[in-house]
């Protein structure tokens, strides 16, 4: 069903969400 | 009354890679319906619906990712239910079967687990907490 969640990892953070982390 | 669902903003384009996912492009609103653990989150955008990486989106209200955790440098157990081999700098590589500690967990579904003097980035989907009987 559509409500199953991926079963693979999700991508990691895009660059622009990585700088904001530092 | 109505079911209020929170809005975010996507940050970068995502391809989906899976049929249960959709495309993001930059700068649209999508409603979050579900939060998983993992880090995908389950959203509606216009008609469509299906699962995206948390990482891409921001809270509309504002750029804080408030909801994540501090982090705890003693660490929690864990066993890993899945190898997984780093493919950037700053992920590490564990066997099937293998205990860390985790020290950070992310929203984003990348949890900073700790073995021995390594640290790196490990998908949290892959990881079990120890003692809790769960059959994966």
């Amino acid at each position: 069903s559509i409500k199953n969640p991926p079963q693979n990892p999700p991508p990691r953070p895009p660059p622009e969400m990585r700088r904001k982390r530092v | 009354g109505p079911i209020i669902l929170e809005t975010y903003r996507v940050v970068a384009d995502f391809v989906k890679t899976s049929k249960n996912e959709i495309n993001l492009h930059s700068g649209d609103l999508v409603e979050i319906v579900e939060k998983s653990q993992n880090g995908w989150w389950f959203c509606q955008c216009e008609s469509k619906h299906g699962w995206v990486p948390a990482s891409y989106l921001e809270p509309l209200d504002g750029p804080e990712e408030a909801e994540d955790v501090e982090p705890n440098y003693e660490g929690e157990l864990y066993i890993t239910i899945n190898a997984y081999k780093a493919e950037q700098e700053d992920e590490i590589s564990l066997d099937m079967g293998e205990t860390t500690e985790v020290i950070h967990k992310l929203l984003d579904g990348w949890w900073v687990a700790r073995k021995g003097e390594e640290v790196g980035y490990f998908p949290s989907m892959y990881l079990q907490k120890c003692g809790k009987k769960e059959k994966y």
